[in-house]
C-alpha cells in the first residue's frame, strides 16, 4: 500500500 | 531511518565539510561554482521552512540548519573570493529557476481544500526545491569539464554529492517496500539528479582515479 506520509526526509 | 538514508544524509554532510576544507585550507575558490552554491542555499532555505511549523526530529532540525547554515557561507565565501574571478561559471541559472519554478507550480502536493494558503505556498516551494536541487549541479558540472586545474579535492566533493543521491534512492526503494512511503515527485526529480551525476562519475574516474603521477 501508498500512504501520503510527512515530509521527513532531508 | 534505514542505513542508506543514514549513509546518504552522511555522505551529503560530508561533502560540505570537503568543500569547506577546500575554501578554507587552500584560500582559494577556484572550481567551485558560485552559481551551483547560490541554487543550493535557495533550495534549502526554500525546502527547511518547515522548521517553522513541523518538528521531526532533532536530527532533523540540526541537519537542516546545518544545511542553510553552511551553505549561506559557503556562497559568502565564494562571492568575496578576490583571488578567484570564476570566469567559467558561465551557466545561465534562469533556465534552470524559472522552468523549475514553473513546474512546482503546477506540480506540488498542495492540497487547497485542507491547509491555509501559507502552507500550500510553503507546499509549491517544496516542489521548487526538489526540482531545482535535480539540476543544481548543473553550473558546476559545466566548470568542471571547463577547467583544466581542478582540484581533487572538488572532485571529492562531487563525489560524495552523487553518493549522497544514488544513496537516497535505495532509501526510497527501501521505503516503498517496507513502508509504503511514496513521494513521486521526489523519487522522479531524485532519479533526474542521479542520472546527472553519472556523467560526472565518468570525469572523476577518468580524471582522479585513473591520473598517473607524471
Amino acid at each position: 500500500h501508498r500512504v501520503k506520509a510527512p515530509k521527513d526526509e532531508l | 531511518m534505514n542505513i542508506f538514508r543514514f549513509v546518504g544524509d552522511m555522505s551529503h554532510l560530508a561533502s560540505f565539510f570537503l568543500l569547506l576544507a577546500k575554501l578554507i585550507y587552500t584560500k582559494s575558490s577556484t572550481g567551485v561554482s558560485l552559481k551551483t552554491q547560490a541554487l543550493y542555499l535557495t533550495v534549502f532555505v526554500c525546502r527547511y521552512l518547515d522548521l517553522l511549523v513541523a518538528f521531526v526530529s532533532w536530527y532533523n532540525e540540526l541537519m537542516k540548519i546545518f544545511f542553510i547554515a553552511a551553505s549561506a557561507y559557503i556562497v559568502y565565501v565564494v562571492a568575496t573570493s578576490t583571488r578567484n574571478s570564476n570566469a567559467s561559471d558561465t551557466y545561465r541559472v534562469e533556465f534552470l529557476v524559472i522552468p523549475a519554478l514553473v513546474l512546482a507550480c503546477f506540480v506540488n502536493e498542495t492540497h487547497w481544500s485542507k491547509g491555509g494558503w501559507s502552507l500550500n505556498v510553503m507546499e509549491i516551494l517544496w516542489a521548487f526545491s526538489i526540482y531545482l536541487e535535480a539540476v543544481a549541479v548543473l553550473p558546476q558540472l559545466k566548470m568542471l569539464h571547463q577547467l583544466e586545474d581542478t582540484t581533487n579535492i572538488t572532485m571529492h566533493y562531487m563525489a560524495s554529492l552523487g553518493i549522497y543521491r544514488a544513496f537516497y534512492l535505495l532509501n526510497w526503494v527501501y521505503r516503498l517496500y517496507y513502508e509504503g512511503y511514496w513521494h513521486p515527485i521526489a523519487v522522479v526529480a531524485g532519479i533526474v539528479q542521479t542520472l546527472l551525476y553519472a556523467d560526472f562519475f565518468i570525469l572523476y574516474y577518468q580524471s582522479v582515479l585513473l591520473r598517473l603521477p607524471s
